[in-house]
């Protein structure tokens, strides 16, 4: 028997809408630590990795280790029929091919379940090795996804700079170029408004701005955003989810030929 | 000209 609660049914609706671009068929793994899921876009350039950790949940059962084969498009389309202060519960059987997500009213003069079939989906799960990485930043979330969408009008991609001055996006395309730093900014009243960048050593790294795109479908989950970068490695783009664990995305960097 | 990379080339299977 497997059963997660989660009060804020909100939570889960953004989890969806910031994987449901990238990633189309994904397993849900669940164990008695939490449920976790790890997929790779289809042309291989991105995955995405999420961790909900179940004291997190409301309530968390999970009897035996589950791998949940589910259509993330099917599943957002589900959880918009909740409503955001619903607490929903996904239930599913150790040995049946379906799971069933109940939405509860705050006020719970109103219940909905919905039962989904699962499916079965062969995923190759990559093992990502622990890393320090050259360069950390620390931003507000939403300061990211404007810099990621005011580049994407001028050109594909954006290189990635991180130095002592600051960080450096910038990125050229057929009307022109664009640069937009952004510096170590620790003094502003509120900690999710800050800056910070951590560097060991400088590094500059090209990215397809489009992948960068999806990955800000998080922004609603998190006030900031962690982007750590290393000269020989996927970028890592984290948005921690309160409480309860957070969505990584690795972004393969584009490289000289 | 710089060519897109792959997740695949950086992490193994495992």
């Amino acid at each position: 028997m497997l059963e997660l609660r989660l009060l804020q049914g909100g939570l889960l609706k953004k989890v969806l809408e910031a994987m449901r671009e990238l990633v189309t068929d994904a397993n849900f793994d669940c164990s008695r630590s939490g449920c976790s899921l790890q997929a790779m876009d289809s042309s291989h350039v991105a995955l995405v990795a999420l961790l909900l950790r179940s004291d997190g949940f409301d309530h968390f059962r999970c009897d035996r280790n589950r791998s949940m084969g589910m259509n993330l498009n099917h599943v957002a389309k589900l959880l918009r029929c909740a409503g955001n202060d619903d607490i929903v519960t996904l239930k599913a059987d150790d040995d049946g091919d379906t799971v069933t997500f109940m939405f509860e009213s705050p006020k719970q003069d109103k219940i909905a379940d919905f039962e989904m079939k699962l499916m079965d989906i062969q995923s190759e799960h990559l093992g990502i090795p622990e890393a320090e990485y050259q360069a950390i930043v620390k931003m507000p979330s939403q300061e990211f996804a404007r810099i990621c969408r005011d580049l994407s009008t001028i050109g594909d991609t954006v290189v990635i700079s991180v130095t002592k001055e600051g960080v450096k996006f910038s990125t050229k395309g057929d009307i022109g170029s664009a640069n937009i730093v952004c510096r170590q900014n620790t003094t502003v009243d509120k900690p999710e408004e800050s800056t910070v960048i951590e560097m060991k050593d400088p590094v500059s790294l090209t990215f397809a701005l489009r992948y960068l795109i999806s990955f800000t479908k998080a922004t609603p989950l998190s006030n900031t955003v962690t982007v750590s970068m290393s000269s020989d490695l996927p970028m890592v783009v984290e948005y921690k989810i309160a409480d309860m664990g957070y969505i990584r995305y690795y972004l393969a960097p584009k490289i000289d030929e | 000209v710089r060519q897109q990379s792959q997740i695949t080339s950086f992490f193994s299977l495992g």
